[in-house]
């Protein structure tokens, strides 16, 4: 459905619009490396299923492909200003403060409470829907640390959010058309949508309105 | 309604 493919492909956006400008301007301003390494232990917990045969479609394999390849490829990229631009790098650490462990340890107990079946591969990938329901925090809360938010930051996190906002409008449009339903997917997607809400209300206040000015 | 059988979705 429309709501799936435009998420997706808001998705895909994010993604472009982070390697391109990293790439182009050589700067990492305002970029939570936490949040990237999150974001690749996701996708390398989510996308095991590669390796079993499960085979769900063309784009299915591509995009799962994709994803993976350039989670692991950003962190890379990153991990490369630490030779190539240490003040820079070093100016990213000192800002990218938020604590991780208990996002890591709360989305580890939510998989082992909530999954759908008691196996390896179905923990895992409920560690990873829940992980990246939450994966943005320390991007957001870098944001409104710093107070004041770079393009490149901003387009990134709202191409993220309208990728989660047109996921649930996806699950109700299955809902109705396949009476299809996952549980554990729609809920951490929810709580995911509503760690933007904030966001998207500076997003609307500072872009859509013009409104220059420091972030709260 | 039916819970899925494999992860379609990314």
């Amino acid at each position: 459905n429309l709501f799936r493919i435009f998420g997706d492909l808001s998705h895909l956006a994010s993604i472009g619009i982070l390697l391109h400008t990293v790439r182009s301007t050589q700067s990492i301003d305002g970029i939570s490396f936490k949040t990237q390494a999150l974001y690749a232990l996701v996708f390398m917990t989510r996308y095991l299923d590669l390796f079993t045969w499960h085979w769900v479609s063309l784009y299915n394999f591509l995009m799962k492909v994709f994803f993976l390849a350039s989670s692991v490829y950003i962190v890379v990229l990153l991990q490369q200003f630490r030779t190539k631009n240490p003040i820079a790098y070093k100016e990213m650490v000192l800002q990218d403060t938020f604590k991780i462990h208990f996002l890591l340890l709360g989305s580890l107990v939510a998989g082992l409470c909530f999954h759908h079946r008691f196996t390896l591969l179905e923990i895992l990938w409920s560690f990873s829907v829940w992980l990246e329901s939450v994966a943005i925090l320390p991007q957001l809360f870098m944001l409104s640390k710093s107070g004041r938010a770079q393009s490149l930051t901003v387009h990134y996190i709202f191409a993220l959010g309208l990728y989660r906002f047109l996921y649930i409008f996806n699950w109700i449009w299955r809902y109705v058309s396949e009476a299809r339903v996952d549980k554990i997917a729609v809920v951490a997607g929810i709580v995911q949508t509503a760690m933007y809400s904030d966001f998207f209300y500076i997003y609307y206040k500072k872009v859509i309105r013009g409104n220059a000015g420091n972030l709260p | 309604a039916k819970r899925p059988a494999v992860h379609d979705e990314l």
